[in-house]
Order: C-alpha cells, then structure tokens, then sequence
C-alpha cells in the first residue's frame, strides 16, 4: 500500500487513501478552511482576470517554501496579460487577513443597448467573511490601446455609485472616482471604492450597482468601448472586477467536537 | 505528593534508587532508559489538495508539508527535546509514580500559516492566510 511518491518529493511516503478516509479528511479541512461545503465554480472561471490577479496576490504572499505550489495554473495562465499588483496593492496585502474578487453580475454587451454611453457593474459583496472588516476596494477595468484613433485624444472615465434607479426616470448617481486617460493608454485602471463597499457591506439593499461613464475632450458622453475599454465582451484575462481586501476584526474560537 | 501509609519508607527507598540508576545513565549518556528510545521529533506529512480531488476549486497551493510532532518524551530530557521545564519535572515525576502521572506530551511549540487560493460556488476569488497550519518546532510539554 506503500509508494514513493517521485512528484512530491522523495521524503514524504505516500498513501492512497481510502473512500471513507477520504471523506473525513475533506470534511475536516473544509471546516478549518472554515466552508459549509466544497465550493462548484464554473469550470470556465479559471482563465478570468480576477484569478490571474489574485494569483500574482498569492505569488506576493507565499513563503519560500511553497515554490510548487502554483505551478499548475502559472502554466495554464502562461502568456495572459497580468493584472499586475501594484506597490498600493502590497501594501493593502500586508495588512489584510482576507482578500476576495468578485465577478461583475451584469451582463455588459445587453447592458450597453439599454443605455448605449453607460455601463452598468453589480457585485454581489454580501457574501463577504464573517468577522471581517473592509480595509480597502478597488474596481479594476481594463483599458485597451486604441490603434485607430489619434494617440493625442484625451477621455474622462468616471466611476459612480448608484443611489437610486427610478423605472422611467434617470438614476440617482453619486461620483466616486475619475481618470483622465489618452487614446493610446493601455493598461488596468483602478478606482478606489472602498467607502462603497463599507456601505454595501452594512446595508446590502443600498448595493444598486455602479456606472462607468466616458466623456470625450468635448465633454459628450461616448460609448466606453470608443475608449478602449473591455466592459463585458472581449478576452476573458481582461474583464473587470472587483477586488477586497479584508481584516478580521473580532477573535474567532474554533468550537468543540 | 504522596499519602503517609504503611510501607511508605520502602517504597520511597525504591523509587529513590530508580530514580539514582536513571541520573547514573543518563550521565553515563547510556543505559537502560535510553535503550530503543525515539526522541520527540518533527516528522515529514504532506497534505495534498489534489489527491483530495480539489484541483477545480483550489487554485493554489496544490498542498502544503503540515509535518507533525511524534516521540517520547522520556527520562532524561535533553534540550534537543525542547521541553519546557514543567515538562522535564513531569518526565522526572512520571518516572517515580508512573500509573499517577503521565509523559509530557511531544507536540508542536512552533506552528506556522498558510495561504489558501479558490474559489467560491459563484466562482469569486478568494485569497485567506490561515494560523497554525504547519508545524515549524516540535517539544515536549
């Protein structure tokens, strides 16, 4: 029943486990991973944005010893674009206990024929860790390089959260953040939300969605895809998202078994 | 402590003596009390979340080496034990009145954290450092 185990390495003695073992092994790391059940993502998830991101996160965090650790999916994220982790980010990191990105719940292409120079965002933060407080928020879209327009023109991206959404009048927005970016930018913009995502954390029902607005040197409001900016369709390591970092704020005790 | 009774002097005489023969081999560094003796150490365990078939929901690590802490904690500790000094009394007292008092313990005196990557059943991302997952020291306590 005994085997060494090549891959993982000579010293450790590998067994296979059986069914029942199996099982109760599962159920207690899940519980100290602190989840009520194995987790079913979309098998398609994988090669998103968020998860590149959050593995160059986790990349910043490891130690040393965990060198193999992400080696699989390294490979399988080889030659996406990285939604790079900038020195705020680390340092976001270092004080954070949790951090988690949520996919974006709107449906962008269907969304921007309904209001065709908006584009709306939801991100369902309510299903946050219990016990933790959010210590910042950045939603993070990506800007594409606009080869056919001229490389001097300028655009504003403003970022607002939605206080009200009347049926047959316009929505009640609040600015949360602006961007002066040129026609040939390319790369990830973020937008600071974290006071946002406090809010929404404490009364879920003021979670109504943001909308990203471009205007043009004239101040018209344009399509954001004019701009070059991935909303929904496009490559999948360029969607955008929202990412939270999280401290605990309370001291949990594990119960007894 | 130990209740006054008949044959008490007798009993105390004998322990006194087991308890000279054992600071004898222990000077000695040989002995009865050494014999096949396996040391309280840290030993390679290596938990994998792959064979545990969760590759599609644990994005990384694939597992991580938790070790764990296995061996007596018998008379004579020696520092390579890393007992605390309640345990070096135990081990001492255990060895006089062994059916009262138990070893020390061989068990972790340094654990070190994790981080875990995966997602969740609406496919966010989440990225959580977990305390006291890997074993870093074992002692004896």
């Amino acid at each position: 029943n005994f085997s060494v185990d090549n891959e993982v390495g000579s010293s450790f003695i590998h067994r296979r486990l059986r069914s029942q073992e199996r099982r109760e092994i599962q159920r207690e790391i899940l519980s100290i991973l602190g989840l009520p059940h194995r987790p079913r993502p979309h098998a398609h998830a994988k090669h998103n944005a968020a998860p590149t991101f959050m593995l160059d996160l986790y990349n910043t965090v490891s130690t040393a010893a965990e060198p193999r650790a992400y080696s699989r999916y390294r490979a399988v994220l080889e030659g996406q674009a990285s939604a790079v982790v900038s020195p705020q980010d680390s340092r976001f990191l270092d004080d954070a206990d949790t951090v988690m990105s949520f996919v974006n719940l709107v449906d962008g292409d269907r969304d921007l024929l309904v209001r065709p120079h908006t584009q709306a965002f939801r991100f369902d933060v309510s299903r946050i860790p219990e016990g933790e407080a959010i210590t910042a928020a950045e939603f993070r879209i990506y800007k594409d390089f606009i080869r056919e327009r001229d490389g001097n023109e300028t655009f504003r991206v403003s970022v607002y959260q939605v206080l009200q959404e009347p049926p047959d009048s316009e929505a009640a927005l609040l600015l949360l953040d602006q961007r002066d970016v040129w026609a040939s930018d390319d790369g990830w913009l973020v937008f600071d939300l974290t006071a946002t995502s406090t809010l929404w954390q404490l009364s879920p029902q003021q979670n109504l969605g943001l909308h990203l607005v471009l205007e043009d040197n004239n101040g018209q409001k344009r399509n954001p895809r004019r701009a070059g900016l991935l909303t929904g369709s496009g490559p999948k390591d360029k969607q955008p998202f929202l990412v939270v970092f999280f401290k605990v704020n309370e001291v949990r005790f594990r119960g007894a078994r | 402590s130990a209740p006054g009774q008949k044959g008490r002097q007798s009993n105390r005489s004998k322990q006194q003596k087991a308890v000279q023969e054992a600071l004898k081999a222990a000077e000695a560094g040989t002995g009865t009390y050494q014999g096949d003796f396996q040391g309280c150490k840290k030993h390679e365990l290596y938990v994998s979340f792959r064979d545990l078939g969760w590759q599609d929901w644990i994005i990384a690590p694939e597992g991580y080496a938790a070790y764990y802490c296995e061996g007596e904690c018998a008379f004579p500790l020696n520092s390579d034990m890393n007992a605390t000094n309640h345990a070096i009394v135990q081990t001492l007292v255990h060895f006089i009145n062994p059916e009262t008092v138990p070893q020390p313990c061989c068990a972790p005196t340094q654990l070190n954290g994790i981080s875990v990557l995966y997602f969740d059943d609406s496919s966010n991302v989440i990225l959580k450092k977990y305390r006291n997952m890997v074993v870093r020291a074992c002692g004896c306590h």
